[in-house]
């Protein structure tokens, strides 16, 4: 039925909401801006047999293929595939203001390796 | 640093202590190597622990905010600058540094001219790893009243000289190379900056604000380096999505 088969979908890799919001972690005395940021996660099953796009590499479906014969082999994992960078205005240890770009801070794409 | 705030509050702290079913300090000490990881990763060695006073200049804000795209989802008209394209292309890290106020010095050269002030700024913080490519001083200029004006033979125009000082100054002898010099008007308050890029220099304004009100820690000189770690790209201007 329709409704089971949203259900399925849902479940399966893909990126998922998280603001970090530095306050939160009380890191809101020394991180001047942002406030918080969208970073976001992977989360969700790599199914069998691996759809195309989820952006699956050779070596994920080879284990996944082994993995439909033997579960002792780990399935496909669902990881950021694509990240990008932002920039934060700090105070560092010696109270020195600094802007700096930080790699790999948001999950851009999600995808079964 | 045992008395440092983790990672989580104390609430959230509880509820994953719950989660986790581990001792109090096993925990404690599983946030503290998370949040040690996590700085590390900032590049920073330990927690900053910034003091009250400590002062963001507003000019670093602004590149942020320029260079986030923040500036430019608000309209970005409040920002009297252009954004320093160029010196940003080849840095991954923008610094601010206020000149060591106890340090200042009016240095009276024995040829009579004009009084040279001197700063001296404390680099030592940058990383070794982090190579300046440039570097700006940046003046706030106070408007020259204008009676004072019409008295001097410069029909308004004053010059600014910022020299590098080579070799610690001795009685009578200072060495130093000129880095960049500008004609300004002086019936504008407005900041000046120079390219300082081959070397630091210090200058001393405050007698150039006789009182140094509350907003001296604004109009305060500042000098900003440009820097890349080799880790990571540039902080080129990036458009809000």
């Amino acid at each position: 039925s329709p409704k089971q088969r949203g259900r399925k979908r849902n479940r399966s890799c893909r990126r998922h909401s998280l603001y970090v919001d530095f306050s939160d972690v009380g890191w809101n005395d020394w991180i001047v801006a942002p406030p918080g940021y969208q970073a976001y996660y992977c989360h969700g099953d790599c199914p069998f047999p691996l759809a195309d796009h989820l952006n699956s590499t050779n070596h994920a479906i080879v284990q996944t293929l082994v993995n439909s014969v033997n579960s002792n082999i780990p399935k496909a994992c669902c990881v950021p595939t694509e990240l990008s960078a932002i920039s934060m205005l700090y105070l560092d240890e010696h109270d020195k203001v600094v802007l700096k770009n930080y790699q790999e801070m948001v999950v851009e794409g999600c995808g079964c390796r | 640093e045992n008395n440092h705030a983790s990672l989580i509050p104390e609430e959230g702290k509880k509820k994953v202590l719950g989660l986790q079913g581990r001792s109090a300090t096993q925990s404690h000490e599983l946030l503290r190597d998370f949040e040690a990881t996590l700085l590390h990763m900032f590049g920073l060695k330990r927690r900053p622990r910034p003091s009250r006073s400590t002062a963001v200049p507003q000019y670093l804000l602004d590149l942020y905010r320029l260079q986030s795209g923040e500036a430019e989802e608000a309209g970005g008209q409040d920002i009297a600058f252009e954004y320093p394209e160029r010196a940003a292309s080849r840095a991954n890290t923008v610094r601010g540094f206020h000149h060591e106020e106890h340090m200042e010095m009016i240095y009276a050269p024995d040829d009579g001219e004009l009084t040279p002030l001197r700063f001296l700024f404390n680099l030592s913080s940058i990383p070794e790893d982090e190579l300046l490519s440039s570097a700006e001083l940046r003046l706030y200029r106070h408007q020259v009243n204008e009676d004072n004006v019409t008295l001097s033979a410069d029909h308004g125009l004053h010059r600014i000289n910022v020299y590098e000082v080579l070799k610690p100054p001795r009685q009578g002898q200072l060495i130093t190379q000129l880095l960049d010099t500008r004609l300004v008007r002086h019936n504008a308050s407005r900041w000046e900056s120079f390219d300082v890029s081959p070397a630091v220099s210090a200058l001393d304004s405050r007698s150039l604000h006789q009182e140094p009100g509350e907003d001296w820690e604004q109009l305060r000189p500042l000098l900003v380096t440009f820097g890349h770690d080799g880790k990571g790209h540039p902080l080129t201007r990036r458009s809000k999505r």
